[in-house]
């Protein structure tokens, strides 16, 4: 089965599966107690209660406590949620950020800290409003005494309130679009009573779960012929994320799928003439948002924006269809009978001069008989 | 009644020599 696509070949909404994202994906950190090269997959591997694997932090005596896990998806994804799970204690003060253009810019996403304001300059716990959807919260961490079950699991969709309408709200689905998620611990559970205090930050599992971006019109995510993770497009879309239409597919403009509107992009209506339209906005809205496409080079003779009719000095044979490369005949007007070159586009009868007759203008009207004239060329028999 | 076409060689040329059609 497609899941792209109805049984009766309609299109419909379908989306990848929900995964692990960060599962077997690399993490670079800026601090390791180990081996300096090892990809950090203990992050990102099978997390086994039985076999816990832990990337642990250098020891770090001094401040700052500053150290950093990135983690590149590789692909832009919608997320609904990070866990980190801790081996050690759970830092006091950290943030979770997140880059749309894979690690060129950076937005917070999460903040955790027991000194909201004097860490990160954030309200404790701040109210989240239809208006500031995309405004990252500050708490604090949860605290677990049972350092064993030390998991942390921030959930982007919650408190916001449009996530019940998900579907419907692009701040949202722009909120929760990530291409790398970057955490950084910038405090460590502060001891006092230890004489020559030393902390380290332990997690046995980065998890990010949520689906490859497609927009509605792929069913799974593909590594492409470079190695690159892309969508399997569909509904006559394209792009890493489905997020624009094939060429000749642009008689609407292109729009996410939701469950109740596929919105497939649609060819232009050429009638086998052009090989290329392009997209008119105010022609969409004229024709009640129906078709926006205008066709371009139309070929066989023909024009119009749908390649509808013929060309001017051509005239539709109406006993082809307009599909016909040969739908559209030359007008062969008569170089001296007829008054132009051109004809009645769908007769093919040519402007004829005075006295003259025939579609073509080649011969002299009843009553009227040839001249030496050319520019007289019938003139009535007296 | 079929009327016959327009004869090409019966047309005189000399002062419209700049609007003669080039298989005439």
């Amino acid at each position: 089965p497609e899941p792209c696509y109805s049984e009766s070949g309609s299109a419909r909404y379908c989306i990848p599966e929900f995964v692990n994202a960060a599962f077997g994906q690399e993490v670079s950190v800026s601090s390791t107690c180990g081996r300096r090269s090892c990809e950090h997959t203990l992050l990102t591997d099978l997390n086994s209660a039985q076999n816990l694997t832990c990337w642990q932090s250098e020891m770090l005596r001094t401040i700052p406590f500053n150290v950093t896990l990135t983690l590149s998806l590789g692909k832009k994804f919608e997320i609904t949620y990070i866990s980190l799970n801790f081996c050690s204690e759970k830092p006091d003060s950290m943030a979770i950020y997140k880059s749309m253009d894979y690690g060129r810019s950076w937005t917070p996403f999460q903040f955790y800290s027991s000194q909201c304001r004097r860490v990160y300059d954030r309200l404790n716990r701040a109210e989240i409003t239809k208006l500031n959807e995309q405004e990252p919260l500050c708490m604090e961490l949860p605290n677990s005494a049972d350092t064993s079950n030390a998991i942390l699991v921030f959930s982007t969709l919650d408190g916001r309130p449009s996530r019940t309408n998900f579907i419907s709200s692009p701040v949202l689905q722009d909120w929760v679009t990530v291409t790398d998620i970057r955490v950084t611990f910038h405090r460590p559970k502060i001891s006092r009573d230890v004489r020559e205090p030393a902390y380290f930050y332990a997690v046995s599992d980065f998890q990010v779960g949520g689906r490859c971006k497609c927009n509605g019109h792929a069913h799974r995510c593909l590594r492409d012929k470079d190695g690159k993770m892309v969508c399997d497009c569909k509904h006559n879309t394209e792009g890493p994320e489905c997020d624009r239409c094939k060429p000749f597919h642009y008689d609407r403009p292109w729009q996410r799928a939701t469950p109740k509107e596929a919105n497939e992009c649609l060819p232009c209506n050429c009638n086998l003439h052009a090989r290329r339209c392009r997209f008119n906005m105010e022609l969409y809205k004229l024709s009640g948002r129906k078709s926006g496409g205008v066709c371009m080079n139309c070929r066989h003779n023909t024009a119009g924006r749908h390649c509808h009719y013929c060309k001017e000095g051509y005239y539709r044979d109406m006993s082809r269809p307009i599909t016909h490369r040969k739908a559209c005949l030359a007008c062969d007007c008569h170089p001296v009978g007829a008054a132009g070159k051109t004809c009645n586009q769908t007769s093919g009868q040519c402007q004829c001069k005075d006295g003259v007759t025939g579609l073509t203008c080649n011969r002299c009207a009843k009553g009227y008989q040839q001249s030496r004239s050319p520019v007289a060329p019938c003139i009535k028999i007296p | 009644e079929v009327l016959p076409t327009l004869d090409m060689a019966l047309f005189d040329w000399t002062d419209y020599e700049d609007m003669r059609p080039e298989d005439s």
